[in-house]
């Protein structure tokens, strides 16, 4: 499982620098190895946004640090597609600008895999597929109704 | 593999037997504060095997099973169900020769659980075992529930070994 | 000071019902102590949204953890006015309907106290008595610029 | 009391000394990720009399430094000095005379830091002292970090103690 594991890290490192550029717009990022031996060693988060020097990722913004998770997530995503995913409202402490270019890449990955978001975010409601609404007309109890945008 | 539908009836804050269908590609489920949202995702995760019901954000199995509002009582129990398409075959050989797979669990508040997958009795280990080779058996990249986005990258660096692991 | 704590959280749980009826537009909230001896015990919250039986808090949606959270930091205020105060995007996880009572109540603690407070909703933007506009034109450098919105 | 300015130079993302107005009711600070928000509510508890950089976000004294971008070098030194109005009175007697009173703090790379209340040297002691009957003081409600609002409501009955013993 050394190879397996060694193989599927360098897979997701090619990715992962890919997609964050795609997100922040450059940059660059990176996973690196806490020790030698892949089986012992954990894995730390290298990145720097654009113009940015590079930094320990504890000093990121709320923002970025979400996206660089985004990031993440979507480069493993591209190794291993899911044959689903449930987002809980990931979008909410994005920037407008940083929102249009998770949406972008959202649609992109959903021509091969099933997404199902939860947002309050208007952009990301508009550029979903379905929308199923939901209300507690009655309070306390959540009913699904139609949704006209 | 994609959800097809899921049903839910007595769980959480859903007294009344729904169908939520899911098309392929992007479904947003949108609504106010409050109004049962991220119970859907509790229900997902549930029917698919999650076994502490701390990880649905309830302390035991009653949190699960509709406990009554201003105008209606308690119910006595919860189930869900979800419908699971399986053309691309992922699903493991026992399943090769169904296009679509049913997975159901009910709970009753005298504590009893019950699986069934294709309307057959089943055990929690029968599901999870259906579920762990696809990816979506763990809950680390798949479902990402509100609030934890940032979660990969605060964790610690052996916390996000799991993560490798279960895409290797 | 046993006297002094029992009188302030008196005080503080009569506004904290007010407030979150303020907020929530119904339902009610209470402080409990959880032991007979003010010193000795921990606080529990004790509330439901309107038309909700009476729960453990922890049930609470991600909107509605934070709109209690924010009405008992507001009932504090009533009671102790803090010179100023600073809320760093408090209004992320509420919806449309929640951000308006959220800025309707924030408008009026405002005419004796001073607020700064960071957020990426154009509703509270608006709402706000002055802008300061933070950019970084050149990269990694953060400055200072007017905002008109 | 009032903030009349705070002014940050060298400290975190602002290599450029810059003066932020705060007039009375509500300001708000807008922009885009990542542009320097939040640094600026680590200013304001830094010059307060925060002193653990974990509490900012930081892991050493060098985390509150400018450290440089792609064109510019690191800086040697942050300082941060915020401006008080004291038309209520409320500051400890002792600034009973002034009607507005400055707090500032330096940072050097070398580690020493420095204070100084209306532009003479003070110690830490000197400073946390002035803002502790405030209600500024600690950190519990008048400061609300990003991410931290459901604080009060998830702490532990104990923790939410904290907040009235400092209300009372
Ligand atoms: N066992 C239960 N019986 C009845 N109602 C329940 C039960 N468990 C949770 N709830 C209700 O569900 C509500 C929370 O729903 P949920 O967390 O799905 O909201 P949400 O739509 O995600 O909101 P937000 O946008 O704020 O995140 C709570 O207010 C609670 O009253
Ligand atoms: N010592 C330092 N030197 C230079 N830059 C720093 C330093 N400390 C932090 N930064 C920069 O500040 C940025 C984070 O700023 P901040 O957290 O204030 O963003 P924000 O405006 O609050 O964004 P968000 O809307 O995402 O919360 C980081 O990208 C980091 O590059
Ligand atoms: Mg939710
Ligand atoms: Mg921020």
């Amino acid at each position: 499982t050394r190879e397996r594991l060694g193989e599927t890290f360098e897979e997701i490192n090619k990715r992962f620098d890919l997609v964050f550029q795609r997100l922040f717009n450059g940059g660059r990022a990176e996973l690196r190895l806490t020790g030698d031996d892949l089986l012992e060693s954990g894995i730390e988060i290298v990145a720097s946004p654009p113009g940015k020097r590079l930094q320990n990722i504890n000093l990121f913004s709320g923002g970025e640090k979400a996206l660089t998770a985004i990031a993440l997530i979507f480069s493993i995503f591209l190794i291993k597609p899911s044959p689903f995913s449930v987002l809980d409202e990931v979008d909410a402490p994005l920037d407008d600008v940083n929102v249009e270019r998770f949406n972008m890449f959202l649609k992109e990955l959903a021509q091969d895999n099933q997404f199902i978001v939860i947002t309050h975010n208007k952009r990301t409601m508009e550029m979903a597929d379905s929308l199923l609404g939901i209300t507690m007309e009655e309070a306390g109890v959540s009913k699904l109704v139609t949704v006209e945008l | 593999m994609n959800i097809k539908s899921l049903t839910v009836h007595g769980f959480k804050s859903f007294p009344e037997r729904t169908i939520f269908a899911f098309p392929s590609g992007i479904s947003a489920i949108v609504g106010p504060n409050g109004c049962g949202k991220s119970n859907i995702v509790d229900a997902i995760r549930w029917v698919i095997g999650e076994h502490n019901t701390r990880h649905l954000r309830g302390t035991g199995l009653e949190d699960l099973i509709f406990n009554g509002s201003e105008t209606r009582k308690p119910m006595g129990m919860a189930e869900v169900s979800i419908v699971l398409t399986n053309e691309d075959g992922r699903l493991p050989a026992l399943y090769r020769n169904f296009t679509e797979v049913e997975v159901k669990r009910c709970v009753y508040r005298s504590g009893e659980s019950e699986f069934f997958i294709n309307k057959v009795p089943a055990r929690l280990k029968d599901v999870v075992e259906l579920f762990s080779d696809t990816g979506i058996g763990r809950r680390t990249y798949s479902i990402i529930e509100q609030g934890q986005v940032g979660w990969l990258v605060t964790a610690k660096p052996e916390q996000r070994k799991a993560m490798l692991e279960e895409a290797a």
